[in-house]
C-alpha cells in the first residue's frame, strides 16, 4: 500500500517501477501510468500522470528527476511528491486545489539506464549509457543533449567527458522521448521542474547565456517565495537566480529547452546538500530534504496558478 | 562487497583556488589525474574563488594532496574513504530495516 512503501530510503529502479505499477492499479482516480518510449538499453520510460480526472481543460506541470544518475535524492523526491499528493489530496486544501486544477506529469527516473548502472556498478555514474562510436567511453550528459545552443559553452565534444553533449541534439532516446512529449503537450504544460543535486539552489533560465528572461518578474517572485518557504521548514538556505550566474553557464540543458519551446515557467532544483555528503546524502536526510522541497514546489505551483499570466 | 570495494581509499576533496594561476594549475592536475568532478560538472568552470569538489582514487590523492600543500591551495577533505562511507550508510540502512 501507499503507506507501506518506504519513502525514506533509496530504491532500485525495479522497486520504483513496481511502485509505479502498484499506484496505477490502486489509485486510478488520481494516477495514470504510461510509457513515452524506451531507453538506450530498452527499458520503458514511465510517467505518472497525477490529478483529478476532468473533462474540462486543465493545464499541467511536468516534473522530472534523475537526469543525472548519481543524484539519487532526485528520484527520492519525485516519489515523495507522489506520496504527498495522494495522501493529502483530501486533507490539504492546497494539494486538493493543485490536483483539481492541474495535471502533474511525474518522471521519477529520467535516466533509467544510468540509474540502474549507479546501483549495480558505479555509484558515481552521471551520464546515460549509450555507446559512442569509435570510443571506449560510454554515455552522454542528458542535460547537455537538448537543442538549445547545443554543445556550446559548458558542454564537451569529447565522449569521455562527463559533460559530453552527444553526437547531435536529442541523440539520447530518453531526451528524444521527453522532448517529443513536451512538444506534443506544450500548449497545456505551464511549468517544467527538473530535480538535480547537489548545491541547494533554485534556478531558472537562462543557463546558456547571461540574459534576463522576458517574464522575469513572475519567475523571480515565484523563486523568491519558494526558497523562503523552503527555509521556513528547517532553516536551510537555498540560493536562487538565473542558472548562468547562480551556478555556471551551460548549454543544451532541459530547462532552457523547455523555456525556449514555449513552457513559460521552468525551474531546476539543485537539492541538498552543499558538499558535506554530496551525492551520498544519507537516507535519514531524505525526509527533511523532501519535506522542505515539497513546500517550495507547492509554493511555486500556487504562485503560478494565482499570480502569473 | 559493496561495489566490489572499488572505492576503497577514494577521497572527496574540496579545493578553492585563490588566484587564476592556482585555478589553471588545478585544472591541469585534475585533468592529468583524471579526477571525478563532483562540482562543478566540468573542469573548465574551475576559476579563482570557485568551490571545486573532486573524487580521486587513493594513488592520485597522495599526489594531489602533496601538490596542494606545496602550492598552498586551500583544501579540505570532505570524505576520507568513500568505500567506508558507503558501507557505513549501508549498515545503518540494515539496522533501520531490522528495527
Amino acid at each position: 500500500s501507499l503507506s507501506e512503501y518506504n519513502y525514506e530510503v533509496y530504491h532500485t529502479l525495479e522497486e520504483i517501477q513496481n511502485w509505479m505499477h502498484h499506484l496505477n492499479n490502486t489509485h486510478s482516480g488520481l494516477v495514470h501510468m504510461f510509457s513515452i518510449g524506451k531507453s538506450y538499453e530498452g527499458r520503458p520510460l514511465f510517467i505518472l500522470k497525477l490529478g483529478r480526472r476532468s473533462r474540462a481543460y486543465k493545464r499541467a506541470v511536468w516534473i522530472d528527476c534523475g537526469i543525472h544518475a548519481r543524484e539519487w535524492i532526485g528520484p527520492a523526491f519525485c516519489q515523495w511528491f507522489v506520496k504527498e499528493a495522494l495522501l493529502t489530496y483530501r486533507s490539504d486544501p492546497t494539494m486538493r486545489k493543485m490536483m483539481n486544477h492541474l495535471y502533474f506529469y511525474i518522471m521519477p527516473v529520467f535516466n533509467v539506464d544510468g540509474y540502474h548502472f549507479s546501483w549495480t556498478n558505479d555509484r558515481f555514474w552521471r551520464k546515460t549509457r549509450s555507446r559512442n562510436s569509435g570510443f571506449r567511453c560510454r554515455g552522454v550528459d542528458a542535460n547537455r543533449n537538448w537543442k538549445v545552443k547545443w554543445c556550446n559553452e559548458g558542454a564537451s565534444m569529447h565522449p569521455c567527458d562527463d559533460t559530453y553533449c552527444g553526437p547531435y541534439p536529442e541523440s539520447e532516446p530518453e531526451v528524444k522521448a521527453v522532448a517529443n512529449f513536451l512538444r506534443k503537450h506544450k500548449q497545456h504544460i505551464r511549468a517544467y521542474l527538473s530535480f538535480h543535486a547537489y548545491a541547494q539552489m533554485l534556478l531558472y533560465p537562462y543557463s546558456y547565456k547571461y540574459a534576463t528572461i522576458p517574464n522575469f518578474s513572475c519567475v523571480e517572485s515565484a523563486a523568491y517565495k519558494a526558497v523562503n518557504a523552503l527555509r521556513s521548514v528547517y532553516g536551510v538556505r537555498y540560493r536562487y537566480g538565473p542558472a548562468s550566474s547562480t551556478l555556471y553557464v551551460s548549454s543544451g540543458s532541459s530547462m532552457d529547452w523547455a523555456y525556449k519551446n514555449g513552457i513559460p515557467y521552468t525551474f531546476a532544483f539543485e537539492l541538498r546538500d552543499t558538499g558535506h555528503f554530496g551525492f551520498l546524502l544519507p537516507e535519514v536526510l531524505i525526509k527533511p530534504t523532501c519535506t522542505e522541497t515539497m513546500l517550495a514546489v507547492k509554493n511555486i505551483t500556487m504562485h503560478l496558478l494565482k499570480k502569473c499570466p | 562487497h559493496l561495489y566490489s570495494n572499488r572505492y576503497t581509499g577514494d577521497k572527496v576533496i574540496r579545493l578553492i583556488p585563490n588566484t587564476e594561476e592556482e585555478a589553471y594549475a588545478l585544472k591541469k592536475i585534475c585533468h592529468q589525474l583524471k579526477v571525478d568532478l563532483w562540482q562543478p560538472s566540468s573542469v573548465s568552470y574551475v576559476s579563482e574563488g570557485s568551490v571545486t569538489d573532486v573524487r580521486i582514487p587513493q594513488n592520485g590523492s597522495r599526489i594531489l594532496l602533496a601538490f596542494l600543500q606545496e602550492a598552498n591551495i586551500p583544501h579540505k577533505i570532505l570524505i576520507d574513504n568513500l568505500q567506508k562511507a558507503l558501507e557505513r550508510e549501508r549498515s545503518l540502512q540494515a539496522q533501520r530495516n531490522r528495527r
